[in-house]
């Protein structure tokens, strides 16, 4: 999975 | 994580609480914007698409659900629940909210950060989110008196992003490959649009007055 894109916040 | 995001997200769900609170224990929705509520229910659907194909954390899944759910069932309340819709400020919440939706989506078909269907509904939402407030600092105007329960809401709802501006500063400081442009500038913007309010918030509160907006 495309690390930076995943948006980690709510 | 961090200890800025974290609360964020709490004063964050302290809003979405104080608003139910409002609507449950007072049976009443005067003085809030039917059409703010709407626009945040678009904003989380259109930002929580990956609710299913993308598991963060437990916490990331389950605040999803609470933020989309809520939202939801205060539209609902609003629009159907017998008792409550009658208390619907309904002459005084007449913000055309739709030039805010087409404006933001043509934005975001514009200002992404990867063009995808979720990459754009993201930006979507995040510009969205900015200016979502918009009906409801109106609505206060037009009514004038705000009961002190909407005006804890308003005020959580708004500091909420601005725990959120502290926690990006954070992450840029600490984070090798951190740049949130999106987020952050809109960020930037959601937070000053709620700078009157927030000064006359201070005020009545430091004078222990009722909260009062200039007309």
């Amino acid at each position: 999975r495309n690390e930076d894109l995943s948006h980690d916040e709510l | 994580m961090n200890i800025f995001r974290l609360a964020g997200d709490m004063t964050h769900l302290i809003s979405v609480l104080v608003l139910l609170l409002k609507i449950y224990a007072t049976k009443s929705c005067s003085g809030i914007s039917l059409k703010t509520q709407e626009l945040y229910a678009m904003v989380f659907l259109a930002r929580y698409l990956d609710l299913f194909s993308d598991f963060i954390s437990l916490y990331n899944t389950v605040m999803k659900l609470v933020f989309i759910g809520s939202s939801l069932a205060i539209v609902w309340c609003m629009r159907y629940h017998r008792v409550v819709r009658r208390s619907y400020d309904r002459e005084l919440d007449t913000f055309r909210y739709w030039i805010l939706v087409g404006a933001c989506f043509t934005l975001a078909l514009v200002l992404h950060e990867k063009f995808s269907f979720q990459e754009v509904f993201w930006a979507f939402s995040i510009y969205l989110e900015a200016v979502a407030i918009l009906p409801q600092l109106v609505l206060l105007q037009r009514s004038g008196n705000v009961d002190n329960l909407t005006g804890q809401y308003v005020f959580f709802l708004g500091a909420y992003r601005a725990f959120y501006i502290l926690n990006w500063i954070y992450r840029y400081l600490t984070e090798p490959r951190f740049t949130r442009w999106i987020s952050c500038v809109s960020g930037l913007v959601q937070t000053a649009l709620y700078a009157d309010f927030f000064y006359y918030y201070f005020i009545s509160w430091k004078n222990n007055a009722k909260l009062q907006l200039p007309a």
